[in-house]
């Protein structure tokens, strides 16, 4: 199985177009491996991108370095999947 | 049984399949399975047909799990098909409706995606089909079909998310499903279920240019969005897919519409703002039941609104 420890998921807000367009620009950066889970779209709507452990900081610089505000959404993707894989098991057969 | 089936967790593609079988047989004169075609990797694409007799009636079709990662998408769609057995013959809405209209299901719209997300990597969305030339894999089924194909709102890199794929219904799971709209003809209403985001919308996602329809469309939007939200008080956004979210070409309900299928929506299931897809199992029930309501809103309205 595909490990995401330390990755995490960025709740970012574009205040208006110019900052939708930095963001634009942080998704063709293919070699930070971003996951755009709710992509930029218009000033206001949150963009959610799933960003890997070695991006985390280079990402959250070039938010800052832009005044893009954004907000841990998920802290650690991989603890989440455990908790889903640990309920699975544990009500495995149960019946609704 | 079906009756004891866990509607309340998540499952594998080898247990949905047998939980579709065992619905089939405990109900042979409602359900039925089809199969429309082969995934990438050979699986064999499911439909769960629902009616209570006649050929090719005027029918609506709903399809969850096209985004392999959305689990609470497939999920829901297990509990909509065991609800629309259980409802038939006791809620006059979707008795009168399957008197009148056939209901087609497609609960795992994307098996070769759903079966690497249990067995591989958790957060794949796309097929899982090869490109040429290149080492990355998938293409995004929601980009894939014959409108707009190719425009903005897409992306023609293998290696991103929204890979729209070589050509059109390059994708075995979009093109049985365009065979089988195409073959069947009286297709009326059209469902495509995603999550999340919370958002109930129409076409146009490739322009702002409102679609013909649009006030009735986005009247019934409101209509499905405040049932919804009357069980849990779930907040609901509705819309054109341009003007809500973004641009998107090649999207399924774009397509849907071309071809003269009016009701033509996409849902973005719950959203507890905190997990974005990963929503934990114990809101799957609550996730499919509000869920539910909006969708007897939107089938109710194309039953009574024949064209």
């Amino acid at each position: 199985l595909e490990n995401f420890v330390g990755h995490q998921v960025l709740r970012i807000s574009a205040a208006d177009e110019a900052q939708v367009q930095k963001v634009k620009e942080l998704e063709d950066l293919e070699h930070l491996q971003l996951d755009f889970w709710r992509g930029p779209a218009q000033p206001g709507s949150s963009i959610d991108v799933r960003v890997p452990f070695p991006s985390i900081q280079a990402v959250k610089v070039f938010l800052e370095a832009h005044a893009i505000s954004y907000s841990i959404m998920i802290e650690d993707v991989q603890s989440l999947l455990d908790e889903e894989q640990e309920q699975m098991f544990a009500f495995q057969g149960r019946a609704r | 049984s079906t009756n004891t089936f866990n509607y309340a967790i998540y499952h594998t593609l080898d247990e949905i399949y047998e939980f579709m079988d065992m619905l089939v047989a405990e109900n042979p004169q409602l359900v039925s399975k089809l199969q429309i075609g082969n995934t990438y990797e050979g699986r064999p694409i499911y439909v769960l047909k629902f009616s209570t007799g006649g050929n090719k009636r005027p029918a609506i079709w709903i399809d969850t799990g096209i985004h392999s990662r959305e689990w609470v998408t497939q999920a829901s769609g297990t509990w909509f098909a065991k609800k629309i057995t259980e409802d038939y013959g006791q809620d006059p809405k979707i008795t009168a409706i399957l008197s009148n209209m056939d209901i087609f299901l497609e609960i795992v719209t994307n098996p070769d995606g759903f079966a690497f997300t249990h067995s591989t990597n958790r957060l794949w969305r796309k097929t899982r089909s090869r490109t040429a030339g290149s080492s990355c894999i998938g293409v995004d089924p929601n980009r894939n079909w014959d409108a707009a194909f190719g425009m903005p709102g897409a992306s023609g890199n293998p290696c991103t998310e929204t890979y729209r794929g070589k050509y059109a219904n390059s994708e075995t799971e979009v093109k049985s499903i365009v065979d089988f709209v195409k073959d069947h003809g009286n297709i009326k209403g059209f469902i495509s279920i995603h999550s999340y985001s919370q958002l109930l919308l129409y076409p146009y996602g490739y322009t702002n240019t409102p679609n013909p329809d649009q006030q009735e469309l986005d009247q019934l939007a409101k209509e499905a969005v405040t049932a919804l939200s009357s069980l849990h008080g779930t907040k609901y956004t509705y819309g054109s897919i341009y003007t809500t979210i973004y641009q998107a070409s090649g999207n399924t309900i774009d397509w849907t519409y071309s071809q003269g299928i009016k009701y033509s929506y996409t849902f973005e299931l719950r959203d507890t703002g905190r997990y974005g897809f990963l929503l934990p199992a114990s809101q799957i029930i609550p996730t499919a039941q509000e869920t539910w309501l909006a969708l007897v809103t939107i089938m109710d309205h194309v039953k009574n609104h024949p064209y």
